[in-house]
């Protein structure tokens, strides 16, 4: 059985949801695998940063924070295991060198068969499309090894920069992207792949 | 500097007057975002003005993902990166080298998550004799072109800085976990993480407050706040000003000239140790008025800002002029150039660099060592926003930095 895993209720405001994705385009699916003793994040963290600890200062390496924080082989190997029973060939599965995420570059039919999701192009009033879906269920064998998939109901695709300029007589007029004065422009996840979604 | 702020204005601010003397030990990241890039001849600008006997100062440039050289795209915005290397680069003077972490494909979640690959490889960039080979970073020569595509190649600078951010609605709350878990592991590491707070009072970044339902919207009426700023495990900052006909002697006030500085409580991170005592104080003794169904009420949710700096009227050189720039983008470089000093001042004695500084900043051991702020709001979604209150208040946080007493607290 499938398990809804994340939801949106509405796309944030400026975007709307438009069409349909060829079934054939490519959407680069990520599974961020669920890391072991993440819970213990505040304990960790208090340890070498609270003052009056006795082990102030005294941070980790980055092969110890790896080796801490890293997924289990359990993890790994139940998705790697559900993405090849689902038709997905082993050579398409790449696990990410930190370990921490799995990447499959699938089909929209693919990625809609593997998520129960309904992959569609956003589109920002100014123009900038974004690929998303209202939500997305996994089995419920898998559910509990990832932490979310991407690219889902995230809208991450305009990072704000908070700054600004004065109406001062040097004033510098950032372009009016029409996303208010604080938006960067930003590159769709599905990029590079133009071709596809003009099919 | 009430109409202009200028290094020399920031210095008199907060007492700034150090002279690094653990350059080679010592390293400030700043993060930016492709096409957004700084301009090497604005950069020369503000030197020749700004720094005596500097005509030339420039950053490192780590690039992540796609070895683009991205320090001159014409006709792309530099605002931001302008802004943040002028002032975090000059204040902690030209002898300490800055780096730039430019994620090359954009500012995405992919991006993101690539970038913080680079630094926690369990493979490759796990093995200790890869990160030994890389001991002499982060001065590998004038802008250089650094890959951290090789995971755990590139070590993270001890402070970095970022001017970016979203809301919290428009990511997922498993992703928002995850992704301020990333940096729970810099902390553990010994980096000290800074975000701006927003420029949009308490409806996050965007001016979009959040319908009932929790989307985003011109029209609602939810406060919003920003992410990655509500992340327990980040150091917020947001923006203060000098009131007009003022002088840096006199209290800063919450900036609200262009901008307001965010602030608030966060609707998906749960309220950590280190902050309880300064929030619930804030909370008994100034008790907002909003109704909890636009707010996060409950006392029990991550509040920011923890701390801020000036954030108006900032003098940046761009397109080969001088403009005026205001916001929270502002105020990150610069409490990331203080903390910079800092652990230069530690590792000159056989001391760590700071790493997350919250649970310190937020304890009774740093009493007095900010500017406490009492003017002004965070005006956002058709209110007034919080107030600035004696204490931590969600407007500008603890306050703005004394240097010389942070300086002796950490030396301690």
């Amino acid at each position: 059985p499938y398990v809804l895993h994340e939801k949106r209720s509405s796309a944030p405001y400026g975007w709307s949801r438009a069409r349909k994705l060829s079934s054939t385009a490519i959407i680069p699916l990520r599974f961020a695998i669920a890391q072991s003793n993440i819970d213990k994040m505040d304990e960790y963290l208090y340890d070498v940063s609270v003052p009056m600890s006795p082990n102030y200062g005294n941070h980790w390496t980055a092969a110890e924070v790896a080796a801490k924080f890293a997924p289990s082989h359990d993890s790994i190997d139940t998705i790697h295991s559900w993405l090849m029973h689902s038709g997905i060939q082993p050579e398409r599965i790449k696990l990410t060198q930190s370990k921490g995420w799995i990447k499959v570059d699938a089909t929209v039919e693919e990625a809609e068969s593997l998520l129960q999701a309904d992959f569609r192009v956003y589109t920002h009033e100014t123009g900038k499309e974004h690929v998303a879906c209202e939500s997305y269920r996994l089995p419920a064998h898998i559910a509990p090894h990832v932490d979310f998939v991407i690219p889902t109901v995230n809208f991450d695709a305009n990072l704000a920069k908070p700054s600004d300029t004065t109406s001062d007589p040097t004033l510098y007029e950032l372009p009016d992207d029409g996303n208010g004065p604080k938006i960067v422009g930003t590159v769709d996840p599905i990029v590079g792949l133009a071709g596809e979604l003009k099919d | 500097c009430d109409k202009k702020i200028t290094p020399a204005c920031l210095r008199a601010l907060y007492d700034i007057h150090y002279e690094p003397v653990s350059t080679s030990k010592n390293s400030y990241g700043i993060m930016e975002y492709t096409p957004e890039t700084y301009v090497q001849s604005d950069m020369d600008l503000f030197a020749k003005t700004y720094i005596s006997g500097v005509d030339h100062f420039t950053p490192n440039v780590v690039s992540i993902e796609r070895n683009v050289n991205q320090t001159q795209h014409k006709g792309f915005p530099h605002v931001e990166a302008n802004l943040d290397l002028q002032y975090g680069m000059t204040l902690v003077t030209s002898k300490q080298k800055v780096t730039i972490y430019q994620l090359e494909t954009g500012a995405s979640i992919n991006d993101f998550f690539d970038a913080v690959d680079g630094f926690f490889c369990t493979s490759k960039g796990a093995d200790p004799d890869i990160l030994a080979r890389d001991a002499t970073y982060p001065d590998p020569g004038p802008s250089e072109y650094r890959k951290l595509r090789n995971c755990g190649t590139v070590k993270p600078a001890n402070v970095i800085s970022t001017s970016y951010g979203l809301s919290e609605a428009h990511i997922s709350l498993r992703t928002a976990a995850r992704q301020c878990a990333e940096y729970g592991k810099l902390g553990l590491m010994g980096v000290t993480v800074l975000y701006s707070s927003g420029d949009n009072g308490v409806a996050g970044v965007g001016k979009a407050c959040l319908l009932a339902t929790g989307s985003p919207t011109s029209s609602g009426k939810v406060f919003n706040p920003t992410f990655p700023s509500t992340c327990p495990y980040i150091t917020s900052v947001g923006a203060t000003q000098i009131d007009h006909d003022s002088s840096v002697f006199e209290p800063e006030s919450a900036c609200e000239r262009v901008i307001y500085s965010s602030g608030g409580f966060s609707n998906y991170f749960a309220m950590p140790e280190y902050q309880k005592d300064a929030v619930q104080r804030y909370l008994k003794n100034y008790p907002p008025s909003y109704p909890a169904s636009i707010w996060n009420s409950t006392g029990k949710s991550r509040a920011f800002p923890d701390l801020s700096a000036n954030g108006a009227n900032y003098v940046v050189a761009i397109d080969g002029k001088f403009n005026l720039v205001y916001g929270t983008s502002a105020s990150s470089p610069v409490i990331g150039a203080i903390l910079t000093m800092i652990n230069d001042a530690r590792l000159a004695v056989g001391k760590k660099p700071i790493g997350f500084i919250n649970p310190a900043i937020y304890s009774s051991a740093f009493s007095g060592a900010f500017n406490d702020i009492t003017k002004g709001s965070n005006p956002g979604c058709g209110t007034l926003g919080f107030n600035s209150t004696p204490g931590w208040d969600p407007v500008t946080g603890l306050g703005t930095p004394n240097f010389p007493k942070l300086l002796k607290h950490w030396l301690e």
